[in-house]
């Protein structure tokens, strides 16, 4: 059973905050469970699959598009608060059933997502500790995951200060390997050079030995 | 002109470095450099 | 206001849940207020700074150390759950008030943390509520830092690979490097010796020039 718990306010009672359960089997076109309460008391009422295709209907909606709204409006709860409204309207003082309603509003339309009758529990506090332990266990997951990406992004900054000390190093390797290379390539040069210049040297005076005899002289 | 050619080739190798001066890193680097432009 | 919702249950009565909330200025140390519901009802009492240094004092322990053991049988919960044994006991049918307590077991002892007497709370809606708003806030804040790591894992993997391929590049540049200089090097030395084999050819002529004629002729 997924689950999904969020803090609503009514349009007519803005300033009474409720809390909203969705429950569902893995997908939310196959129905879905509605719990609604104050904190004190709990109403609840079942959205079953054929009413999301008569709703799909209605709306002359395809039914994948109507369930992506219903997925958007009850659990991603994405985009701004104003993008949805909800309604609750209590049928009579006991309260025995509520009227809920969810609809999407668009620039100048809005259209109706889920209107159904929740009926009341009799003990609320089985709901209320429903809803509170499921998001204590929503925490505790939450903080797993929170410390498992904090280790893994320490482990990661660790490599990557290893890896830039790496490419540093190599860096610096390749330009001192350059440096010996050519220290060590003039070394040989200037030898062969100076070869060169004894070369010409000897080359000067056998070809003109009288001018060194003199020159000697 | 054919006498500095001539001059030129007596003094240099082809890559430009001279075979009686003796070189170093700047001048070498140079003549290398030179070779990649020859290829 | 610093505030922590917990599960727990009482030694007395494993099968029922109890929703414990901490609420505390900054410092745990300068007192604490004590929340407990069944979903249902709601206790609550306050632990004053005095109350904590005589607890303290009672058990011969430094108030700071007392002070951290609260800190994590309270806030953290770190540790095994047999760790802590938490007691709730109605003083009469009304359930006006309630004893809590709160001790630690260590292996043939245990200690009293905490024990109080709470005060039923006329409307209990309210303090389920904050208790499931301040769940609700943290999970909204959990989910925040959640999906910043995960973009900051996501980025530090992307510099890491990035890291990886400039690392390979330069190692592989460095070895064209030794390569490319040693061709060059190779070519402007094998013109010297082309040149000393030209001038000793030169100098066995003008050293030999009769054995030359002779060896020409």
């Amino acid at each position: 059973m997924e689950r999904k718990v969020s803090r609503i306010y009514p349009a007519s009672d803005s300033d009474t905050v409720y809390f909203l359960q969705i429950a569902w089997e893995k997908e939310l076109g196959t129905g879905f469970v509605v719990t609604l309460s104050d904190g004190r008391l709990a109403w609840t009422g079942k959205v079953p699959e054929a009413e999301i295709s008569r709703e799909a209907a209605d709306m002359e909606m395809e039914r994948e598009k109507y369930v992506e709204e219903l997925r958007k409006a009850l659990i991603l709860q994405t985009g701004p608060a104003d993008k949805y409204n909800f309604d609750i309207s209590k049928e009579e003082e006991s309260g025995e059933f509520c009227h809920f309603s969810y609809e999407k509003n668009l620039k100048d339309v809005s259209f109706r997502l889920v209107s159904l009758k929740l009926q009341k529990l009799a003990s609320p506090a089985e709901a209320i500790k429903e809803m509170v332990s499921y998001c204590l266990d929503c925490i505790a997951e939450l903080h797993t995951k929170k410390e498992h990406l904090q280790k893994e992004n320490e482990r990661l900054l660790s490599d990557s200060d290893d890896m830039q000390r790496r490419l540093e190093s190599c860096v610096e390797t390749k330009e001192q390997l350059e440096e010996e290379l050519y220290k060590r390539f003039i070394l040989v040069l200037n030898e062969k050079k100076a070869k060169i210049r004894s070369l010409q040297k000897l080359l000067g005076e056998a070809q003109n030995p009288a001018e060194n005899t003199t020159h000697t002289r | 002109s054919p006498d500095t050619k001539q001059h030129f080739a007596c003094e240099y190798d082809r890559y430009g470095d001279s075979y009686t001066v003796d070189t170093d890193m700047t001048q070498l680097k140079e003549v290398f450099s030179r070779i990649n432009d020859i290829k």
